[in-house]
């Protein structure tokens, strides 16, 4: 028996907003510990991994391991018809053909059930070894966000060059050409408006605009964005919940 | 021109 309740609906409806764009069918494991959730987008160019921490529901209870396979355009239906400030419950059996989500608004008494036909869906689960990175970057999500979509508007692809104390996005375009400068500072009143660099070798990487605009979905979920460069591997980019994460490993595009 | 790579190079299955 799964019985998962978020204290806000608003929380699980930001999550599943934040990757529901780039990725459609998704196996959630749900465990003693928490739930975990991996995707890959149809291209093989973007992975969503998704862990959602025992400490980030109001209550929760896993007897026993089950997989729910959803489709993610379906529940942001069901999950649009609860209410942001509504406890939403996450209901299943051990073995079941649907999920049950409970919406509760505990001051006016209102509840409301809705039921979601579960998939099996036959994904393979990628293993991510432990990445080496080059930098490591931590900077406002909001900022991020405007960046890409600033820069995205020039260019189908966007480049993230980072030195010891400048980290410089560029898009060159048929019409023009964009670039944005950002230097690591402390922000003491506000640390989340802080940016960290935290650089072993500088990097110089291309990447799709179209995924980091999917990407940037996932800034509802934080203020803040943790960024992992390498020129080696997928970049990794990371918004964190209050117990657990949503990250995104990003192929880069190479020279040819 | 820059090519898009695949997490398949970088990824194996589990």
């Amino acid at each position: 028996m799964l019985e998962a309740k978020f204290q806000e609906a608003s929380l699980f409806k930001r999550i599943i907003d934040g990757f529901k764009d780039c990725v459609q069918l998704v196996n959630f494991q749900c465990k003693e510990d928490g739930i975990i959730a991996q995707a890959v987008d149809d291209s093989r160019v973007l992975l969503v991994s998704l862990e959602i921490g025992v400490e980030a529901f109001q209550d929760y209870r896993c007897d026993h391991p089950v997989t729910l396979g959803m489709d993610l355009s379906s529940l942001s239906k069901i999950l649009r018809c609860g209410n942001n400030t509504d406890t939403l419950t996450l209901i299943a059996d051990d073995t079941p053909d649907a999920i049950i989500l409970l919406f509760e608004d505990t001051k006016k008494d209102r509840i409301s059930e809705y039921s979601l036909k579960l998939m099996d869906i036959d994904a393979d689960f990628l293993k991510i070894e432990d990445l080496q990175y080059d930098t490591t970057l931590m900077m406002p999500s909001a900022e991020f966000s405007k960046t890409v979509r600033d820069l995205s508007q020039l260019s189908d692809s966007l480049n993230i060059l980072v030195t010891k104390e400048t980290i410089k996005f560029v898009a060159t375009g048929d019409v023009g050409s964009g670039s944005v400068i950002l230097k690591p500072f402390i922000n003491m009143e506000n640390p989340d408006e802080s940016i960290k660099l935290d650089m072993d070798q500088p990097v110089d990487l291309t990447f799709g605009s179209k995924y980091l605009q999917d990407i940037v979905k996932g800034s509802a979920l934080s203020n803040k964005i943790g960024i992992r460069l390498s020129s080696e591997a997928p970049a990794l980019f990371q918004f964190d919940l209050s117990s657990g994460f949503l990250q995104f490993f990003l192929a880069p595009k190479f020279d040819d | 021109k820059f090519k898009q790579t695949s997490l398949n190079r970088f990824f194996s299955k589990a």
